[in-house]
């Protein structure tokens, strides 16, 4: 693991006062293959290791510490500021009902997300209405349906071969009358690159104002999370970002890329296939993964 | 790059970094490098094009595992189809089969995927695009008996191929993985011989977990081949070097779109001249 190979690494830094260029440049090395390894996008390590290159230098050498954990614990540090420390939950606020919109790639979990979500709200104390706007994909409708009667929240009617703005319109309008007061809407998965598709999108955003345009993405993505997530900021506009299939064994670098790119928070991470299986974004286990 | 006239150390560097960004992992990307440093040394590449087509004739000799055509002689021919979650088996699937209608088969499918909310109306929505009868049972029934009344099906239909789909699972999950194994068993109970293919969908803009993924579905599976899915997007799926070169495991096709035409036969040397485009 990465502490194994920095103390390697320091074996010769034994006896020094100070942490210089020279003395950590196989150090840092050995983070930034750490860090390929964990699906870090290569720019965004280079300039995480500049970062700590700048922090480190100069740096006095604790007696309570080796070079190795020193040269870690500042690697860390960056790691959780850059990750995010404070959860940041959903803004809800404003107009209402509040709307919720969820896009990413084909596969990325948004369905599954967009029901644990739901449940999520409504155990706090909030009437969600789930809102399938997927009309492409065989069954993305029943999938939802099945999924809203799991958790008992009332999922819109949609049509087969509706419009998907259509749709998202009509179901804010309805969850007013209805007095539900939080619209979640699942959409179809779409690569960042199909311009129609994002058009839908951006289309969709207008119309309905969202609150919250979050971007649902695999934690075992790798090196193009970054071009992922640049063109859904770019084009659409997120507020947020959920993180899914984390309990398995991605390292899941795809959340410092996405996080370096756009700025934006992550707002959730998903662990596992039930609807249970949502949690509030925490930097620690997503930078211990990293780190490895 | 090709507008360099001396091999230097930057060139090296951006050729580099091309591949690690494609996915092809560090380790990998080193091994290849190496190679390469050492016929610059021994002065073995006159310019940058000569290197870049040495560096393309690494790649090639890792990607060029040929599987063998599969032997439809065997009949039914059963083919079970695993992977992560939101991989493409579905989809895949119903491209595959699809694809073998085309070709004159007659194809049954299997909805083994009892447990993702509706998975089996998934399945059945294909089939009945395709033309393809899927056998299903209700939702949590016992994926292993779906798979053994699956066989029985195939055999009293006198199908040519049968497909298995199965619930995307982390390869981590050691109870989904025993399972996975249980349906594997029971395949061959029913049909001596089955699963004649065992097809690991991998998606493309999987990063080095591929690797993992690829290792224990191997060992809990037994994998025949692999078919890498959403090549139609951004992502080189650059883990497919590795994991040729590692587990000498073919990749038969690759996915490019969500239609039922959307599958393709693997090309390395397609794939190849895709990494530096
Ligand atoms: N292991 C695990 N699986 C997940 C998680 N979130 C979603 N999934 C699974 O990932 C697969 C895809 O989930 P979906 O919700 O259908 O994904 P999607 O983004 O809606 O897919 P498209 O609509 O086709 O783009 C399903 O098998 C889900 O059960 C998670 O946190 N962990
Ligand atoms: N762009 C693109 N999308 C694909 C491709 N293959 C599959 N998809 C999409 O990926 C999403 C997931 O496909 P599924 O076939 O449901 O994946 P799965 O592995 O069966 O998912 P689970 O059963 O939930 O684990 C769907 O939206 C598909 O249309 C591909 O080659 N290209
Ligand atoms: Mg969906
Ligand atoms: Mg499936």
């Amino acid at each position: 693991n990465l502490s194994g190979r920095l103390d390697a690494a320091f074996k010769r830094l034994k006896g020094y006062g100070k942490l210089s260029e020279e003395n950590i440049q196989e150090g840092l090395r050995e983070v930034r293959l750490a860090f390929l390894e964990a699906d870090v996008n290569y720019k965004v390590v280079k300039d995480f290791i500049a970062s700590v290159r700048e922090k480190a230098v100069g740096q006095e050498v604790m007696d309570s510490l080796t070079p190795a954990q020193q040269v870690i614990k500042i690697v860390h540090e960056e790691l959780i500021n850059l990750l995010g420390r404070k959860f940041q939950g959903l803004n809800l606020a404003g107009r209402q009902p509040a709307v919720i919109m969820l896009a990413g790639l084909q596969g990325s979990g948004k369905t599954t997300t967009a029901a644990k979500l739901a449940r999520w709200l409504k155990g706090k104390g909030r009437r969600p209405y789930l809102v399938p706007a997927d009309v492409y994909r065989p069954a993305a409708i029943d999938q939802l349906k099945s999924l809203g009667a799991q958790i008992k929240v009332e999922v819109h009617p949609t049509e087969p071969g509706a419009s998907p703005v259509d749709i998202a319109r009509q179901a804010v309008s309805k969850a007013a009358l209805a007095n539900l007061d939080t619209v979640i809407i699942d959409t179809a998965g779409r690569l960042h690159v199909d311009e129609a598709l994002m058009s839908e999108l951006k289309d969709m955003k207008s119309v309905v104002e969202p609150q919250e345009t979050l971007l649902v993405a695999d934690a075992m993505t790798g090196q193009d999370a970054v071009n992922i997530a640049n063109h859904f900021d770019k084009e659409i506009g997120i507020t947020g970002v959920v993180l899914t299939k984390l309990e398995g064994d991605a390292r899941g670098g795809a959340a410092l890329s996405i996080r370096a790119v756009t700025g934006r928070p992550i707002k959730f991470v998903g662990v596992g296939e039930k609807l249970d299986a949502l949690e509030p974004f925490h930097p620690d286990r997503v930078a211990n993964r990293i780190l490895g | 790059l090709l507008g360099r006239r001396t091999i230097d150390p930057e060139l090296l560097d951006e050729l580099e970094e091309i591949l690690i960004m494609a996915d092809m992992g560090v380790e990998t990307v080193q091994n290849i490098f190496e190679q390469i440093r050492s016929d610059v040394r021994r002065n073995e590449l006159k310019d940058p094009k000569a290197l870049r087509q040495r560096l393309k004739e690494c790649l090639l000799e890792r990607l060029s595992i040929q599987p063998p055509d599969m032997d439809f002689r065997q009949k039914p021919f059963v083919i079970l189809v695993v992977g992560v979650n939101g991989v493409g088996k579905t989809t895949t699937i119903a491209k595959l089969a699809h694809n073998l209608k085309k070709q004159g088969k007659s194809v049954l499918l299997v909805a083994a995927d009892t447990f993702r909310a509706a998975a089996v109306e998934q399945l059945e929505a294909w089939g009945r695009r395709i033309g393809a009868p899927v056998i299903k049972h209700g939702m949590n029934a016992d994926p292993s008996a779906v798979a053994y009344d699956g066989m029985e099906a195939a055999v009293k239909r006198n199908v040519d191929v049968v497909i298995v789909d199965t619930a995307g699972r982390l390869h981590t999950k050691v109870n989904l993985m025993e399972e996975l194994k249980k349906i594997r068993r029971v395949l061959g109970k029913k049909i001596p011989g089955a699963p004649h293919e065992v097809l690991l969908i991998l998606d493309a803009t999987t990063g080095q977990n591929a690797i993992s993924q690829a290792r224990l579905f191997n060992e809990a599976a037994r994998i025949t081949s692999i078919a890498l899915t959403k090549l139609d997007g951004t992502a080189k799926g650059g883990i497919a070097a590795s994991i040729t070169s590692e587990m000498k495991i073919p990749i038969r096709y690759i996915g490019i779109g969500e239609g039922m035409e959307d599958l393709r036969p693997f090309d390395p040397a397609e794939f190849v001249e895709a990494l530096f485009s």
